[in-house]
């Protein structure tokens, strides 16, 4: 366990530059396709101006997400781990060295998107201020009970990609139940990032975790 | 890398064992929730009588898809690693102990349902044949060329869920394109886990493999 004892002493590094700078943190998990980058776009674009953004985008290969996020005038750093190995997971020193390349005086919000995996990424602290859990009814009902760290560690979790409902046979309110099986109350937000349909009471939560901290 | 280097020595050891005892083994891999066990519930009720069955399930937790996969009929082992470590992948040694419960003798195809994950699963050798990797059409196009290892190391993909293809703005060509990038002449087959809409090219596939082997 010495990676993550050497990664938690960096994460603390982290979280007081973030503090002393006045950045909210925020990492963004799922299963690979979840819809983290459809569901940035469409965030990025609903608290700017109002909010200050940037974004750490991390994958094994290519710079296809943040060429998508970059169109929304963000700054974005891709990080790609076969640089390194092939990480499954952003862990903190990866975060210090991306966070290097961005004017951390000029942002209230700083949003990470981790490598698409619902294991590890959930075990290594970053330096966040939350962390959230984006989840497809694509997936079947099961993955909180299937993959219950992730669940456990994030504070919000994001039910994406409703507007498929109808078409799927997906029981919501069983999915809804896992998830407090494994987090007693945690908040659930409905959503499609392909319709938008859904993201007011998530951007409401979102400003006020940055007003909270900021 | 000296884990990888034990696991070889085991993986050897297996695959051995598995040839002397005249079984196939395959690896299914996939990112959670794309369709693994749904689509092997389908492949084993149309490959069975005539191919004797059974199945390992790896999980993080429960019993889930064990459980579902019983009631085929065939013999299933469930290995749950949060009993060691919480691992997000099955190594050699694992996949001895749990064809330990099974009799190999009674067996001609042994499938090997993996954790959900696209990235460490296909770093570890475990004695099989032939490794298949199922990609949800609810997950993007781009899943090939950002996750490569697993396309590269696979024989081949099953392109799942195509009975949703009308409700999404997905671009199958793109994907396949993506593929092929990857691994050129990579079998693609186009399959509905829910409908059974394409699966006798891959159960045709399927036997004609084990024939080969046995
Ligand atoms: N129908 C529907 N499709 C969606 C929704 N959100 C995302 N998608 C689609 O899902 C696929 C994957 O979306 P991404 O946003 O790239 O997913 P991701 O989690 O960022 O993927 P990785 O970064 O590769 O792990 C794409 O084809 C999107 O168009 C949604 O709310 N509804
Ligand atoms: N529409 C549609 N849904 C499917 C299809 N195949 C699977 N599903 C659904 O997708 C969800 C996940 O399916 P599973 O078979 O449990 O997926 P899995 O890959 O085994 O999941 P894990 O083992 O947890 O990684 C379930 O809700 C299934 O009903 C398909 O071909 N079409
Ligand atoms: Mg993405
Ligand atoms: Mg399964």
């Amino acid at each position: 366990r010495r990676v993550l004892d050497v990664n938690e002493k960096m994460a603390e590094e982290n979280r007081r530059l973030f503090t002393q700078k006045g950045v909210f943190v925020l990492n963004v998990m799922s299963s690979p396709g979840s819809g983290k980058t459809t569901t940035l776009e469409k965030t990025l674009i609903k608290i700017m101006p109002e909010v200050k953004c940037a974004v750490i985008v991390g994958d094994i290969c290519t710079t296809h997400d943040a060429d998508r996020l970059a169109t929304t005038g963000v700054p974005v750093v891709q990080v790609n781990t076969d640089a390194f190995g092939g990480d499954c997971h952003l862990a903190a020193h990866v975060i210090e060295k991306a966070a290097g390349g961005l004017d951390l005086d000029d942002i209230d919000l700083l949003i990470v998107e981790n490598v698409g995996n619902l294991v590890c990424p959930a075990e290594f602290d970053i330096g966040e201020d939350s962390r959230v859990v984006v989840l497809s009814v694509t997936e079947g009902e099961d993955k909180p009970v299937k993959y219950p760290l992730m669940f456990r560690e994030c504070e919000v979790a994001l039910l994406n990609k409703i507007d498929l409902l109808p078409h799927l046979d997906y029981d919501k309110h069983k999915a809804i139940e896992f998830i407090h099986q494994i987090h007693p109350d945690m908040p659930v937000f409905e959503i499609s990032a392909r319709t938008a349909e859904g993201f007011d009471p998530w951007i409401k939560w979102l400003k006020g975790r940055i007003r909270d901290k900021i």
